[in-house]
């Protein structure tokens, strides 16, 4: 474990408080992606099978069972809540999600480390992860307002992954760990993903104005 | 390369 790795769970942990708490303190999950918090829950459930067979530490334990445990309850909270669900931005979240999935399912069938039940998952859980917050990203360029707190929001999910990729290459001369390719290549494109967003968020953020995303 | 199976990071 090192200070950037730290980081990154860190900003990823922040990232889905700061979603908590906007739905808690507001009772409104407008501006959120259903369909991105849906294909988080698959990423978190399909890649930690390996909590029933592996042991790494108690810390690694509690993290995978908090964002799983957090990503279902949010989806729960969308669909079902009595009054978070009236929020929900249905209109502007049709985003054809299970396409993507569709697609990381077959591409991890054809592009694995090793042929087995767990080791396919795992990459499509990879490759999923990568193109998650795409929908999430439409849905804030179609609302134009990005209120604070989702704003926020994606902006730790943002930093979470720049601070994996820093991680990675401080690993790799430290360690001399060789972070797995698929990885590497799926960090980097879904961290690239977030470049438009950080420009204008630092450009809302230095003016001291909303966030406004152009159409 | 490919060392273990055990996939260290979250």
């Amino acid at each position: 474990m090192n200070v950037f790795r730290f980081a990154g769970d860190m900003t990823h942990l922040i990232s889905i408080l700061v979603l908590l708490l906007k739905i808690y303190t507001t009772k409104s999950c407008s501006g959120i992606s259903l369909k991105t918090q849906e294909l988080y829950a698959v990423v978190f459930v399909t890649r930690y099978l390996d909590l029933v067979t592996d042991f790494i530490s108690v810390y690694n334990t509690v993290m995978k069972v908090v964002f799983i445990s957090s990503s279902l309850a949010i989806v729960w909270c969308i669909r079902r809540h009595k009054v978070v669900r009236r929020s929900y931005d249905k209109e502007l979240d049709t985003f054809r999600h299970w396409l993507l999935v569709g697609a990381c399912a077959v591409l991890a069938l054809v592009v694995h480390e090793k042929f087995s039940f767990q080791e396919v998952c795992w990459a499509f859980s990879i490759y999923l992860e990568a193109v998650a917050i795409l929908p999430q990203l439409v849905l804030l360029q179609r609302s134009g307002n990005v209120d604070n707190l989702t704003g926020q929001y994606v902006f730790f999910l943002g930093a979470y992954r720049a601070f994996y990729i820093l991680n990675w290459i401080y690993r790799y001369y430290s360690e001399q760990h060789f972070t797995r390719w698929i990885s590497c290549v799926s960090g980097i494109v879904q961290t690239a993903l977030y470049a438009d967003f950080f420009y204008y968020y630092f450009i809302s953020w230095k003016n001291n104005s909303k966030l406004q995303l152009p159409a | 390369s490919y060392e273990s199976e055990i996939h260290d990071e979250l």
